[in-house]
């Protein structure tokens, strides 16, 4: 299940969206223990000012994002807008049983969007 | 059968070769995986169900509750548990020696060790009358036709009412060295004094391992 992508319009400034990955889905609800799914997200938007800039809070913004915001807010076909990509990821783990009937814990980092940034 | 298209791209990413076809039947999942899961899902986390205090971080690529390095832990049965006789026949004055068989096939090369911790449980003997407590196990490496090798491990045991824990790396299993395809151990449980014999009702093998593959190198705080 993901939040539909956006078009134009104040809500399209760069920012994390719902993803939920769901092992039912994918047909691994009978090798997967737990957990049933997980909220991987998806960074989208526009890295145009003044969405480049950080709002309170929010990431530390790169100069070079704000530069090339910049430069494409004067000359538009000289440079693109920087883009709208994962700042924080954070892990999961998963619990399953493998062909050899053993029960396995693994661990993976970076599997979670928290956080979205220009760059 | 290979899963096609995007299952495909995240088998891989998961690092799994293919797809489980799930458990033949299913058993329970020892109380112990559920823990170490419910302690390092951060999405159970979120949910409060987390057991560290608020603001710690657990280090990535360590088994906080194991205290060793490993982003992979592995609860495997014995594979030998079906063909083992309920109530082993004794040789006079002589306690039985048991057999474990453990398949390590589903362990990558690159994987390296960190933990294996065998957990027996026995069936309570009957204590004599007067019988001194306590029992010493002893661990062999047993060679599929050959017979039993030197004695790797041998560790005292003061009461079987607990699951017996015994350390196998550095013992029956080198340091560093990768897993190999299968773990096949004899095991004696000797009574200090004459006594009953006991019986292994059940093992099993704790296996941590760090693939260095999933693990980025820590990132520095920035300066």
């Amino acid at each position: 299940e993901a939040e539909p992508a956006v078009g134009g319009g104040p809500s399209s400034a760069c920012r994390a969206r719902r993803l939920y990955v769901s092992f039912r889905e994918v047909g691994w609800h009978r090798w997967v223990i737990a957990p049933r799914g997980f909220l991987a997200n998806y960074c989208q938007g526009q890295c145009s000012l003044p969405a480049t800039l950080p709002g309170p809070g929010g990431p530390p913004a790169l100069n070079h994002a704000v530069l090339r915001a910049l430069m494409h807010s004067a000359v538009p076909s000289a440079a693109g807008l920087p883009c709208c990509v994962p700042a924080r990821l954070s892990p999961i783990s998963v619990l399953f049983f493998d062909n050899s009937d053993n029960v396995v814990l693994r661990h993976y980092e970076d599997m979670v969007v928290d956080e979205c940034g220009c760059r | 059968p290979t899963a096609p298209g995007p299952a495909a791209a995240l088998l891989q990413a998961l690092g799994l070769r293919d797809a489980p076809r799930g458990a033949p039947k299913p058993r329970p999942v020892p109380p112990l995986m559920w823990r170490l899961f419910r302690r390092r899902d951060p999405q159970e986390a979120r949910a409060k169900l987390r057991w560290t205090p608020p603001g710690a971080t657990l280090r990535p690529c360590h088994v906080e509750e194991l205290g060793v390095a490993g982003n992979i832990v592995r609860h495997i049965p014995d594979r030998g548990a079906q063909a083992r006789t309920p109530k082993p026949t004794m040789t006079a004055g002589q306690c039985p020696e048991w057999t474990i068989d453990f398949d390590l096939s589903a362990v990558e090369p690159a994987e390296l060790p960190s933990r294996a911790r065998l957990e027996l449980r026995f069936e309570a003997a009957e204590a004599k009358a007067g019988a001194a407590p306590g029992w010493e196990l002893s661990v062999a490496p047993a060679v599929e036709g050959v017979g039993t090798g030197p004695v790797l491990l041998r560790q005292a045991v003061a009461a079987l009412e607990t699951p017996v824990h015994a350390e196998l790396l550095g013992a029956a299993w080198a340091w560093n060295a990768s897993a190999p395809r299968s773990l096949c151990l004899a095991l004696a449980l000797r009574p200090q004094a004459p006594g009953a014999c006991a019986h292994l009702a059940e093992a099993s093998l704790l296996l941590v391992t760090l693939d260095p593959r999933l693990c980025h190198p820590l990132a520095r705080p920035r300066r």
